[in-house]
């Protein structure tokens, strides 16, 4: 299967979710 | 109350004016102002200094400030603009202001495209996204051939290097992003469309400032 290499890491990876920032209020 | 907490945010080294933040990007003075109780919260969870050390930022994304992520290590750097290993509340909310959904797609291609530019050659290469995909195997614990690492990697410059030569330049970038926008998810954060009624807890100072103005 192919998969877009930027696909995975932009959706996959925890350190893009900067949503995470705001949670610490 | 208002002149008090004046005087004292000024004193915070990298301390920039709301107005000033609020004109060069997409947030008001008044989320400016909500983003700075976000800011003073994360920049004295461990040395109380008025900046973001990268320790902050990754207890901010993990809830551990000893986890290192490749991806969270770049978005870390571009956002400190200065390259002095901090991050100030001018760089904080400049570079959130690219995350912002009224945010120009040019301004989110360009950061993107920046973030996986691992070695700031002006390019994304072909062993840059490599080492991308496997730092992204490994944080997410999972385990692939290097043949099938090879082949995503493969499949995915035949792709996006239009001229083949080996590498990703920006307007390459642009194209390929164009006919595959959801690269652009996470450049967006829902949350920034109006902070001060997502997260009202920081409004308490807003208002106080907005009125004594």
């Amino acid at each position: 299967p192919f998969f877009n290499a930027f696909e995975l890491i932009s959706s996959m990876s925890s350190g893009f979710d900067l949503s995470s920032l705001f949670e610490s209020k | 109350m208002g002149c008090l907490f004046t005087k004292h945010i000024k004193q915070i080294p990298g301390y920039e004016e709301p107005t000033v933040l609020a004109g060069e990007t997409s947030f008001t003075v008044s989320e400016v102002e909500a983003l700075y109780e976000l800011f003073k919260k994360l920049s004295s969870s461990i040395i109380v200094d008025g900046l973001i050390h990268k320790e902050e930022f990754q207890l901010a994304l993990f809830k551990n400030s000893n986890t290192r992520n490749l991806f969270a290590d770049r978005i870390f750097d571009l956002f400190d603009v200065k390259r002095n290993g901090v991050i100030e509340f001018g760089e904080f909310v400049r570079s959130l202001s690219v995350f912002h959904p009224n945010t120009a797609i040019s301004e989110k291609i360009e950061f993107a495209f920046r973030l996986y530019d691992l070695r700031h050659t002006g390019f994304i290469e072909r062993e840059e996204l490599k080492e991308m995909v496997l730092a992204l195997l490994k944080e997410s614990d999972l385990c692939l051939s290097d043949d099938v690492v090879e082949t995503i990697v493969d499949k995915t410059f035949s792709e996006a290097d239009l001229n083949g030569d080996g590498k990703i330049d920006r307007e390459e970038w642009k194209e390929f992003v164009a006919r595959n926008p959801s690269l652009l998810k996470n450049m967006t954060l829902p949350y920034l469309k109006d902070i001060t009624i997502a997260f009202p807890s920081f409004v308490l100072y807003s208002e106080v400032e907005d009125s004594d103005i």
